[in-house]
């Protein structure tokens, strides 16, 4: 089954969180800065775009960081009250089984 | 009239059935008339694609795949402990598996390209997915998954945010505007009891659910039952009776070929081999153009356990098959004349909030709704597509719930069975429930929901709390539906199956990808290692040359007397072994400027000043004499 824990897992041990900002009108640019800007206010990495969704966008802790509940507390405590951020989530694995 | 020399394609019963004619998908004469998949590109979304095999070489594209799991373009499977990871190769094969290499099989659509994208061989977020659905999304134009949710009768699941939004843009920006097609598989959890409506990819109105039946056309032992299902195709049954030949990996235990193909994983591919065939013939078909043609084309056929029932616009539909068998003949003729259907309409109810409690069976929870002319003048739906019910209802055994829709026409789906599995104790929370079974019938009336708790718990325990109806459709009038359906039945003779007839097709729009070119981490590390490697040798020389010139110069500096060039050896200069590197020295040249020059006596070749030249008089200052005449006069500082 997919999902299970392995290697190459986003982040740290498959932390991660998407985010959508809220001006998916701006252009790519200035979205991709107000990205880094939002990752690094959360203390966390901007992992680039959501494939081809405009305004998402992947967040990942630095290498290194311990997974610690104070600190996973604290990314959503910023998310939560960032006036750029629409919707954030963390990315938690999902279970598919090929049929 | 196809022959080709693939040893097993006489057993590719589900392509051309010599036993029970008409058991298979009725694809040669399709074939006959060079109709193959040519420029259409499928991508399975699965654990990988061994694109180095025969039967998957030739049409692999490498342009529309990728792996996700190992973030590089390439989507070759791993081995893994049990040998599983060959899945996505054997749909692969069903698709697009060349004909006549003299190996294995032939694919449905054999002259189509076939692409894969690796996502399944490792963890999987929400937003891994996304990319996934989405990935090369202008080369790729049908999707083929499948996979899914547990199918354990117990698990409620589907795409989440990311996912929804990726296959809503993905029919949005698509395939040059027209939509990708999203195929996916109905489901294994026939065993436990399980629906296809509690799996969110199946029951979306973005995705093609296909379900599966044996080679008797029956509903096999894991196949499941929803209301969502478009249609079913072919795949293994019980051990009695054969199931599906393709291609295989040849890794591990793998030989290249496999007869023992199955489940509903074998016959998601199969119906994407055959849009593919759809494709070819009219690449404009819309994502919605598509699911018409699949509901328009399928056949019913005879099976007394499947229920079928024919709502008010002409169409059968069985819970077990959706609208039928998917027939390749019929799809690609339709196909072939099919002008778009008008665009996608829709209507959303309020959330209606009713906090009533379920009773036990045999009494029921009954709400309504009415959709009048006037709410649907904005939209200017008129007939139905996917008719969807979100719902919140708190119960402490889920499965005990049975949920019942009624469109106006009294078309009744089944959208929540009963699940003897789950006894999950939170209810549903804003689950979408979807059917198609009202296709084609006119939108307006009154919509009757009906909730019934079918457990044996004593005490009635189950509260609806809010449910929000929300209609999908189009302008398409009733008389429409019944022009195009006799328009099609003209079509099925194939007298349009022919290069000389084309309907006008536009081209699509030109969108471009996200040009995330994303450095993989192989190339980092590798720009990383050449980079340090340079460096150090930079570094390196440097040092040696500075040391060497230091120690030079520390041999040698010359202020007072004349400078002492180590004497050339005769014997040297005969083998011509002696040394040709001389230091640069700076020279007063007659002006004052300074001049770095070699010394002429053993620079062979370069340019010196004329003034050194042999015809020359004697230069009235000892500066200007040549080398060989100056004896020391001179100073030099090297």
């Amino acid at each position: 089954l997919a999902g299970t824990d392995g290697p190459g897992a986003q982040g740290l041990g498959g932390l991660s969180w998407a985010v959508h900002l809220d001006s998916p009108e701006g252009a790519e640019e200035a979205l991709e800065q107000q990205a880094d800007a939002v990752a690094r206010a959360a203390g966390l990495l901007n992992a680039g775009r959501v494939g081809e969704l405009h305004g998402y966008y992947v967040f990942v802790p630095p290498a290194g960081q311990q997974r610690a509940e104070a600190a996973r507390q604290q990314v959503e405590a910023v998310l939560a009250g960032h006036e750029a951020v629409r919707w954030h989530s963390e990315q938690r694995l999902l279970r598919r089984a090929k049929r | 009239s196809v022959h080709f020399n693939d040893p097993k394609y006489p057993q590719q019963w589900h392509l051309n059935n010599r036993r029970s004619p008409g058991r298979d998908i009725n694809v040669t004469g399709v074939w006959e008339r060079n109709v193959t998949g040519r420029g259409v590109t499928v991508v399975v979304v699965d654990d990988g694609v061994e694109h180095t095999i025969q039967d998957i070489a030739p049409n692999y594209s490498p342009e529309g795949s990728y792996d996700l799991n190992s973030n590089d373009p390439d989507p070759m499977p791993h081995p893994d402990a049990e040998s599983g990871n060959h899945h996505g190769t054997r749909c692969a094969g069903e698709i697009a598996a060349a004909p006549n290499n003299s190996f294995c099989a032939v694919g449905v659509a054999f002259g189509s390209r076939i692409a894969g994208i690796r996502v399944l061989d490792g963890p999987l977020t929400d937003s891994m997915e996304a990319v996934a659905f989405n990935k090369h999304y202008q080369i790729n134009d049908i999707y083929s998954c499948s996979w899914g949710p547990d199918d354990d009768g117990k698990t409620v699941d589907g795409p989440h945010q990311l996912g929804r939004a990726a296959l809503q843009h993905g029919v949005i920006a698509g395939r040059r505007g027209f939509g990708s097609i999203f195929v996916v598989a109905s489901g294994n959890g026939g065993q436990h009891g399980d629906n296809c409506n509690y799996d969110g990819y199946a029951n979306s109105v973005y995705t093609v659910t296909i379900g599966a039946v044996d080679e008797e056309g029956r509903m096999p032992f894991y196949a499941e039952e929803c209301a969502s299902m478009l249609a079913v195709t072919f795949s293994g049954g019980d051990k009695m009776l054969r199931s599906i030949v393709t291609t295989d990996w040849d890794l591990q235990k793998g030989t290249g070929c496999t007869e023992g193909h199955t489940g509903t994983s074998a016959a998601a591919p199969l119906a994407a081999g055959m849009i593919a065939l759809m494709l070819q013939v009219r690449p404009c078909l819309t994502w919605r153009d598509v699911q018409h043609i699949i509901v328009f084309t399928a056949t019913q056929y005879e099976d007394r356990r499947a229920d079928w029932v024919t709502n008010e616009a002409g169409f059968s539909h069985s819970h077990q098959h959706g609208f039928g068998l998917l027939n390749a003949w019929r799809l690609v003729n339709a196909a072939k004349i099919w002008t778009s259907v008008p665009y996608l309409a829709s209507y959303a109810s309020p959330v209606l909030r009713e906090d009533k409690a379920v009773p036990r069976a045999p009494h029921a929870l009954e709400v309504l709704w009415n959709v009048s002319r006037t709410d649907l003048e904005m939209s200017g739906l008129k007939t139905l597509e996917h008719v969807a019910v979100t719902v919140s209802i708190s119960h402490p055994r889920r499965g005990s719930l049975e949920l019942t829709l009624f469109c106006p026409s009294g078309m009744m789906s089944l959208i929540g069975a009963p699940r003897g599995m789950d006894s999950d104790p939170n209810g549903f929370n804003d689950w979408t429930f979807s059917t198609v079974r009202c296709w084609g019938e006119r939108a307006r009336g009154t919509y009757r929901l009906v909730v019934r708790d079918v457990g044996d718990e004593t005490p009635q325990a189950g509260t609806l709390r809010q449910w929000q109806l929300t209609l999908y459709g189009s302008a398409w009038t009733p008389v429409d539906i019944r022009d195009r359906q006799r328009l099609l039945e003209s079509a099925m003779s194939g007298k349009y199956l022919h290069d000389g007839f084309t309907l006008p097709c536009p081209p699509g729009l030109k969108i471009p990808e996200e040009d995330s070119y994303t450095i993989t981490p192989n190339t980092l590390k590798t720009l990383v290692l050449v980079g340090s490697f340079t460096i150090f040798w930079t570094v390196y020389y440097m040092l040696e040359i500075y040391l060497s010139q230091r120690k030079v110069a520390s041999r040698r500096v010359c202020r007072s007397g004349p400078c002492h060039w180590p004497q050339r050896s005769q014997k040297a200069r005969e083998e011509g072994t002696e040394l040709e590197s001389v230091p640069l020295c700076n020279r007063k040249d007659p002006e004052g400027g300074e001049t770095e020059r070699e010394d002429p006596a053993t620079t062979s070749g370069l340019l010196v000043p004329d003034l050194l030249s042999p015809d020359r008089s004697a230069p009235e200052h000892p500066h200007h004499l040549p080398p060989d005449l100056l004896q020391g006069e001179e100073e030099q500082i090297c």
